[in-house]
């Protein structure tokens, strides 16, 4: 079972 | 004072096409370097990355960095009145709170002006490390839409393969299965027409359709798309914008619960 990502847990903010 | 003025207005149509869907408003960086924009959509699950380099305009000043909100339902609405042959030249004051479109027709006798009220954008900017990609595949833009818009009749999730011999899509939903599979190409007379695979390792991720089909909004815009995927990070779909620019497109991938 698998869910959607977030980005922000990808990238950090700037 | 900001000035960019852009012979063939198209592009910068094209671009707004590629990005409509996916954001309903967007700040546009302007420094002397060019005009930027980063933006995610509401769901935080993809981010539109554009850059298009002041070298590309035939006439550019940009004497102060400036940042302009959008709302990009009415720069839509006013890019769809300058036709695909117009040049479109876009002017700010320093510190703005509206930015003016010119649209002037080739022979120059008819040009129309359009003023937009900016808007004040409280985005969330993130840093977007730079990554060496564990498959780097290029391909040609039309057959990518033509894959996603297939494939997502049978599923709400495309599975994205990449081995050294090619690129494998794959879908799994209620009334089947489905999977195209592109080998690199080895031989082509046209280069828009190649499928080149650049691999470190092999990668195996998922991602939900919705996204990839607007990100295939930007097809116009270049013959060939660059997909870049590593385990477990955000795929990046890049399209070219003539020579001087692009538009990425970063969606988080599935992840185990």
């Amino acid at each position: 079972k698998q869910k959607q990502g977030d980005l922000r847990t990808f990238f950090a903010n700037a | 004072m900001f000035e960019a003025r852009l012979t063939q207005g198209s592009l910068l149509k094209k671009v707004m096409e590629a990005i409509r869907e996916l954001l309903n408003e967007a700040s546009f960086d302007c420094s002397e370097n060019g005009i930027q924009l980063q933006a995610m959509d509401n769901s935080h699950v993809s981010l539109v990355s554009l850059n298009m380099g002041s070298e590309g305009f035939d006439k550019f000043r940009c004497d102060r960095n400036l940042t302009m909100g959008m709302n990009l339902a009415s720069l839509s609405k006013i890019l769809k009145c300058a036709s695909n042959s117009d040049a479109i030249t876009l002017k700010a004051q320093d510190d703005p709170d509206t930015v003016t479109f010119t649209f002037e027709s080739e022979n120059n006798e008819r040009v129309s002006d359009y003023s937009m009220k900016l808007i004040n954008l409280d985005q969330e900017h993130l840093g977007i490390p730079d990554t060496e990609y564990s498959c780097v595949v290029k391909m040609p833009s039309a057959d990518f839409a033509r894959i996603c818009k297939d494939l997502s009749q049978f599923g709400d999730c495309i599975t994205i393969s990449c081995t050294k011999e090619g690129i494998k899509f794959s879908v799994a939903g209620d009334i089947g299965t489905g999977n195209v599979k592109l080998a690199q190409t080895a031989n082509v007379d046209k280069e828009s027409e190649a499928v080149t695979v650049e691999m470190q390792e092999p990668v195996s991720l998922t991602f939900a359709c919705r996204y990839l089909n607007h990100f295939t909004k930007a097809t116009p815009l270049s013959e060939q798309v660059q997909l870049s995927l590593s385990a477990d990070v955000p795929l990046v779909v890049e399209y070219k914008i003539g020579e001087f620019g692009h538009i990425r497109y970063y969606l988080a991938p599935k992840i185990d619960e």
